[in-house]
């Protein structure tokens, strides 16, 4: 059994995972992360979705290449990206846009345990994982490599969702992973139009999100509705998430 | 140069790809083959997805375990399930839901293999793969084994999506894996609520299917809104979505 590393200056590791891509983990990574930023925290942002990363666009921080420095140790360091008040890194941030390295396997694994412990974070108080969908190597191996205080699974509401989301959420069990569960989050729960501000409109259902936050004996920490808005940028969409999001900053 | 396999009986192969996951590619690839097989085709549709087989729970056939028969040639062949007038396999039908194996690389590639060259399909006008999300070797290796008709491309109105989905149109072009584009397909493209007909409201941004088809030379085939009911069954969508696609069959 490996002893777990932990990241020099970072107290506590929360990884946001999902079961199947697309039910805004990213979003949600970068949500959480600008607003702890705003309560004062100091915070990271690690992008470790290798196959996909989306953090650097969100941040419209996209084709900005890491700046690299020399280490006392002879090892080249990357110095993290900051906005809003959070250090970010992400494999998108090695390679150009337009030239995406498909990266398969170990080579995945072994760069993004680089963007862990080769990345200058200085003192951090919580680091939000954006970890890639679903559960693969690259998600094990983080998970076996490094202390992680606790996971927050992201869903949509349907029943089909909630399938995959499943297998997410299983990766962390006791019996498994062993990671704390620190709740659900579910997104894009409904859509209330801007002038028809009685109306909700389940587009994809509902009740997924409580009924995964049940049956893994834990809590549900927000819902979040479909804000046309969110797609645009990461702090106007930190700004639209902040009242649901109350309830995930009580749960720090 | 491997020379590519026909399926046994397939007349063509369509495959539906995306970028990410999330983007309505597995609802596209049910409702296409429901649609063409209304429209008198023999159809089959396969669900490639070995890492996230959600073909089985939209056409609600969960937990059916796939029927096996013994070969002339002593292997064991697979019998698709026919539901809508559509023969269907998929990896979900070789493993028990609850029992999910997280299939990785080469028996990942192996297993659907099997799935296309071990299933007793009989006369098909049109198997529709539903691909796994993104650019990975089981999708590389299923197109250098395979005679591939064409593909289509699914994606969502956002610039970021567009990203992601370029990656994916981009496997398949001339100068890489060499895959006829029969187009795009933009799906969750507004919302139009029942009590407020004359209203758009356009929750992801607009124009990524445009882009898309423009930028690879090829057509927007169909713009899919947000339709409450397509999550809830794959034949109910199927009903909703056929407006839409009457470009779809056209362009066949
Ligand atoms: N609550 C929301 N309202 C509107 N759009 C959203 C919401 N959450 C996510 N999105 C959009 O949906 C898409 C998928 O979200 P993303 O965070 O990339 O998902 P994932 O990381 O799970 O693949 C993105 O374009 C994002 O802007
Ligand atoms: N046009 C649509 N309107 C409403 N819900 C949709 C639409 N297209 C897809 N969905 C829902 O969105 C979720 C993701 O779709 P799915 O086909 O599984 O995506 P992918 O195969 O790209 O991962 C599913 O729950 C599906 O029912």
């Amino acid at each position: 059994m490996l002893t777990k590393s932990r990241i020099k200056g970072v107290k506590h590791i929360i990884v946001v995972a999902s079961g199947k891509g697309g039910v805004g983990k990213s979003t949600v990574s970068a949500n959480l992360a600008i607003m702890l930023a705003k309560k004062g925290y100091k915070t990271a942002l690690l992008d470790a979705d290798v196959y996909g990363p989306s953090i650097p666009k969100m941040f419209d921080l996209e084709d900005q290449l890491v700046e690299v420095s020399m280490g006392e140790d002879g090892k080249e360091y990357m110095v993290p990206m900051e906005k809003y008040g959070v250090k970010i890194n992400s494999i998108g941030f090695l390679v150009p846009s337009d030239k995406a390295v498909i990266w398969r396997g170990p080579l995945a694994g072994g760069a993004l345990a680089q963007l862990f412990t080769q990345t200058v974070w200085g003192d951090i108080d919580y680091m939000i994982v954006d970890f890639p969908p679903g559960t693969g190597d690259v998600q094990i191996s983080a998970i076996q490599q490094f202390r992680i205080s606790g996971a927050i699974i992201v869903t949509t509401p349907q029943v089909l969702a909630v399938n995959d989301a499943r297998k997410g959420a299983e990766m962390f069990a006791p019996n498994n992973m062993n990671v704390p569960l620190f709740g659900v989050v579910e997104n894009m729960s409904w859509f209330t139009p801007k002038q028809h501000p009685e109306e909700k409109y389940f587009l994809f259902g509902q009740g997924g999100g409580l009924t995964l936050a049940r049956e893994f004996n834990t809590t549900l920490l927000a819902q979040i509705p479909l804000v046309q808005e969110v797609g645009e940028t990461a702090e106007k969409g930190a700004n639209l998430m902040d009242q649901n999001n109350a309830i995930i900053n009580d749960a720090f």
